[in-house]
């Protein structure tokens, strides 16, 4: 299973926060205004936590992201 | 199977509950207003609780949670 | 497979009734007004029990606890 | 799979009846006007009795339980 | 797969005939009028038998039993 | 799977038909007029023939059968 | 899977036809006016032929078969 | 998987191509007039072509197979 | 997984094309006007080609092949 | 799985893109106006590129393709 | 699971980023103006970043990217 995100402005970051007994952030992506990433859920990856101005697809629902 | 939380305000708390003969909470994720997270349920987390004022979407509905 | 339960006033329990030959309550989670949990079934619950106020989502639908 | 019963009055019981080559009661839940009872069917489980008056909701209908 | 049962009168039966070789009833569960019965299918319960007034639910449709 | 049959007259007949190189009936059940009968198919019952006025729902259609 | 077929006139077959290499009819099931067969694939049979004039109900569609 | 073809004329051929390296007709079905077959898709057959008019029921649509 | 081939001109050709490292036509199949194939993906075919002028349905949508 | 690519012009390709560490074509398919190419994805084929004008079917959309 | 990309600019590129605890580009794929590519999640891919201005179609939505 994956989510869309499409960045509404620059520096929006999506960051993978990792499976198990610890909840890190073991990657933190970069997206420009503009830039799109499909992300899948994986072995690595039991949560995704989403900073800046988006738009984000879910099978649950469609929500923007904002920035404070 | 995941859940979507957009907090709507500073301070939202995402707590994952533990699975097995303990209900602990593991890890308490802060979101501050507008930012969003996509927790799954895993081998850890069997239940999720969530405080301050947020937008919840599920495959079993979509709900606001409030602060007192 | 969980379910959505939303506090519409302070007290609410959730209580995990535990699988097998028993059907005792292995714990029980307190929400007040605003807090939402979204707690699966598991190896270890196989009935859950809501009392107090609240909204309750399922996949066979919604209906609302109330207090006597 | 489960079930969703919302008590409608005091006293509505919902009992488990076991799976196998015998079919009795192995725990009767009481359930008072407001409280809502999510049940599953499980390795024990095989058929649920409801007394009382009660909502019923499940995947292939809504029906509510009478009293006498 | 399970079938819901609502007696519309006193003294319904409900009878589980049995999976293989021979089909004779295993057990027949009575229900007075308003009383509620869930009933799943088993590795004891092949087929069902319904006698006297009552709302059936199934996944294939809905009907009415009714007594002579 | 199952069907279901309502019986409409006295007398319907559900025949079980076996599994296998062989097509007999195993089992004939009787409904008089009223009755309903949930009935799967199994290891042992590979066709089912309904002789009789009678309703009977499936996952493929509703019909009626109807006596000469 | 199954079949549904009604028969609209006496004297209706339903031809099991076999699977592997063969392809020969192992049971004609002769159906009177009126009277319903549900037929399931299995491991015997591959191809059901219907001749006469009947109602025939599938997942891929609704329709009648008819005498020359 | 099954197709359901109903011959609108006599001579209909309803032809079961073989699965793996060779593609050779290994049964040829006549179908006459008003005449329904109801064929799977097998571990020896894995494409079926229809020569003659009649009506060709499938999960991906319906269509008539027409003479030159 | 299967499509629909309706030939509406003569010589229509169905090319089923190899699975794995080579992609080759391992059969070509001739349709004349009218003639209808029913043809699955399998072991061998991993792509199919139609050439000519035809109706071709398939899970993904509904499209007219033709001549040049 | 599988796509549905309609040449609207001639020489229009379909090239598949090798699975795993390595991201090559290992095949192009020309088609010329009018036909139609139905192709899976498979243990070699993890992506598909098309150049030239064509109606493109998919799981999750319907588009064409363009030339410069 | 696939992606469905259709560039509306020279020069858009499809990233293809390592599953696992390493987050890279493992491939950059470029497209140029009306060229689609239908791109797979697979044991090497699990997320996919598009920059330049494409319509992208997915599972859980449409969306464009677009260049700064
Ligand atoms: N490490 C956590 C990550 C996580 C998933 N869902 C969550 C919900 C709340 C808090 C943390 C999480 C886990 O594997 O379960
Ligand atoms: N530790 C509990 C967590 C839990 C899941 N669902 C619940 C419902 C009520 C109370 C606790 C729970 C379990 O594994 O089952
Ligand atoms: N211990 C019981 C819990 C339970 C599930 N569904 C029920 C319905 C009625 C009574 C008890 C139950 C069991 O495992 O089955
Ligand atoms: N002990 C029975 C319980 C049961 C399930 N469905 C039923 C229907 C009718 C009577 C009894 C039952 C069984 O395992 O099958
Ligand atoms: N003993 C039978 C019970 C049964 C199921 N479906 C039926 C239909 C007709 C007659 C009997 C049955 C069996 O296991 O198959
Ligand atoms: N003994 C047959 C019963 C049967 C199922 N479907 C049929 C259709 C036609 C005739 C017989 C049958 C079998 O196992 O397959
Ligand atoms: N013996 C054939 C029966 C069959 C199934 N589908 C068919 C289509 C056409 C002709 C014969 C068949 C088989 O197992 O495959
Ligand atoms: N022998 C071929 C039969 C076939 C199935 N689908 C096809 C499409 C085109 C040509 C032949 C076929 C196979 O097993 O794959
Ligand atoms: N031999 C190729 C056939 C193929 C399937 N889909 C394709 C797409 C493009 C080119 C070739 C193909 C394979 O097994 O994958
Ligand atoms: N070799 C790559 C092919 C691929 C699939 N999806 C992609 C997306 C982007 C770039 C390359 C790809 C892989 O197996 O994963
Ligand atoms: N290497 C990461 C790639 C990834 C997938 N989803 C993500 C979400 C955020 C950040 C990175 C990722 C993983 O396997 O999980």
């Amino acid at each position: 299973r994956y989510i869309v995100v499409k960045a509404l402005e620059d520096g929006v970051t999506i960051m993978g926060l990792t499976r198990g007994r610890d909840t890190r952030s073991h990657h933190s992506e970069r997206l420009d205004a503009g830039e799109v990433m499909v992300a899948q859920f994986t072995e690595l990856t039991a949560a995704i936590k989403i900073r800046g101005k988006a738009e984000i697809f879910t099978d649950v629902g469609r929500v923007d992201s904002e920035t404070a």
